[in-house]
């Protein structure tokens, strides 16, 4: 996701932590006074320094073109093939470090905690963005170029940000808190009964992103590739049958996050 | 439901 999409992932998550979670987050980031939304794009924000760039490759997973599913062993690979790199990897990562290095009274662990936290909000978040579970060869829609109404974009952006920015113009006010709302009131409406479904892992492990990521594949396959093929406008037509799905995905990261 | 479990005191650390 683009800033928009993050902050909403995450403003959504921190208004469903638990109180020693909230009392963890407020510990784990004194600098943001323990808000979350605040520091939720940050991987965004230093993938492209020397020092950070072997993170870029945890922000998606690549699938095979044009076969709609998403296996862990099979994908989850950077680009030189070295295994356990890719956005599901990461979620299995940070979770396991923030487990053993929060938890553990002697502090053996050197990790550092509040990275940890903010790189798996971040990947939470974007393994949600359809787009970041996606065919190899356009880059998940990156070399797809399309017009977003009347603005030449690529597909990618079109699911990290237009749709979002396009809802916030059309229906939300221009304030990105006034859609937050209105996907949360979904949440206690039209998604109550799917709320625990989703938080819940079938498998007994203590996060599970391979559905989060075969859901993703799903979607873009259903959603994002169909009728966008490259040169081709975007308008209303897309925009409004999409939407739904974008809210969806953000409430389902929040939910999980949290 | 991630960051509630982790933080869940005693939450079970994983082997």
């Amino acid at each position: 996701w683009g800033k928009e999409g993050h902050y909403a992932t995450c403003k959504i998550a921190q208004s469903l932590l638990t109180e020693e979670a909230t009392k963890a987050v407020k510990e784990l980031l004194p600098e943001s006074e323990g808000n979350l939304s605040a520091v939720c794009s940050w991987p965004d924000e230093i993938k492209w320094m020397n020092k950070w760039r072997w993170t870029s490759e945890l922000h998606y997973v690549d699938t095979p073109d044009f076969r709609c599913n998403y296996d862990y062993d099979r994908d989850c690979h950077d680009s030189s093939g070295v295994k356990d790199r890719c956005v599901t990897g990461a979620i299995y990562n940070y979770t396991e470090q923030l487990v053993t290095g929060y938890n553990a009274s002697n502090s053996v662990t050197n990790y550092n905690l509040t990275e940890a936290l903010m790189f798996l909000s971040h990947y939470i978040g974007d393994v949600h963005q359809p787009l970041h579970v996606s065919f190899t060869t356009d880059e998940g829609g990156n070399t797809i170029t399309v017009r977003w109404y009347k603005r030449k974009t690529n597909l990618h952006h079109v699911w990290d940000s237009d749709i979002i920015e396009s809802a916030m113009k059309t229906f939300y006010d221009k304030d990105l808190n006034v859609m937050i709302s209105a996907i949360e009131k979904n949440m206690t409406t039209t998604w109550s009964n799917d709320i625990s479904s989703w938080a819940n892992c079938t498998s007994a492990e203590e996060v599970c992103p391979d559905p989060w990521a075969s859901e993703s594949i799903k979607c873009s396959c259903n959603y994002a590739y169909r009728n966008a093929t490259p040169g081709s406008t975007l308008g209303d037509e897309y925009f409004l049958s999409r939407l739904p799905v974008v809210e969806m995905r953000l409430a389902q990261g929040g939910v999980r996050l949290a | 439901a991630t960051l509630n479990q982790i933080f869940t005191p005693y939450a079970s650390v994983s082997q």
